[in-house]
């Protein structure tokens, strides 16, 4: 599989899943899937030609630089990664794109959410990952909190969560949190792909010329 | 006040979550 131009191979041609499945399957409409083509294949095709999505190439399409590592660009590659094989593929990206789909139902995203902030994969978020990834926020930004700070926000945040207060948030908890914070999904849905077909029209023009 | 922050809506403003910059052309 290499690195085709789209008005030579589609989605369909280059088995990267039936766009029709995919749609059924997703919150996207068959005509935005085969937009997301477009984005994909340029993506897959940035630095290792063998069109699936490599870490630098996500890194590239995110930062503008393939070098710069982020933890929490890190995590989302990392659960758009569903096969765990290192790369994502086009079924992996439509489907995790999926749920950050202005459409897509809250349950999902609260679910990935869940999974975006479980870093050790335990089934519950604990305070010190929840610690760990408030100061991975405060290192990428020109925030400066004191420990002391950032200690209070942690607890209190934790405390609310942390309903049966076991020490730890669990899928229930979280679930609950999210419905008294919806501040806590902001990152989980993403206007532009209301307009994917806006975006990225080319491959459904060339497909409907070719038809 | 720390208190009133909510650290999850701290955390969903980092670039990483940024997939917005993947439509960037």
């Amino acid at each position: 599989m290499g690195c085709a131009s789209s008005s030579q191979f589609g989605p369909r041609a280059v088995g990267h899943g039936d766009p029709a499945v995919l749609a059924s399957d997703t919150s996207f409409t068959v005509n935005e899937v085969e937009a997301l083509y477009e984005l994909y294949r340029r993506m897959s095709c940035s630095i290792i030609k063998d069109g699936l999505i490599h870490k630098e190439e996500f890194q590239l399409a995110m930062f503008r630089n393939s070098k710069k590592a982020n933890f929490f660009a890190d995590r989302v590659f990392d659960l758009f990664d569903l096969k765990r094989n290192g790369v994502i593929d086009f079924e992996e990206f439509v489907r995790s794109l999926s749920v950050f789909h202005p459409r897509a139902p809250t349950s999902e995203k609260t679910a990935f959410a869940f999974k975006l902030y479980d870093l050790r994969g335990t089934g519950y978020i604990e305070k010190e990952e929840l610690r760990e990834m408030v100061l991975a926020l405060l290192d990428e930004s020109d925030l400066c909190l004191s420990d002391s700070v950032v200690e209070a926000i942690v607890d209190n945040t934790f405390n609310q969560a942390d309903s049966n207060g076991d020490g730890k948030i669990d899928p229930e908890e979280w679930k609950e949190f999210v419905k008294k914070n919806p501040a806590a999904l902001r990152n989980m849905s993403l206007p532009y792909l209301q307009d994917i077909t806006l975006a990225f029209p080319s491959f459904i023009m060339r497909s409907e010329a070719n038809d | 006040k720390p208190e009133s922050m909510n650290a999850f809506a701290l955390i969903s403003r980092s670039q990483g979550f940024n997939l917005g910059n993947l439509f960037e052309k």
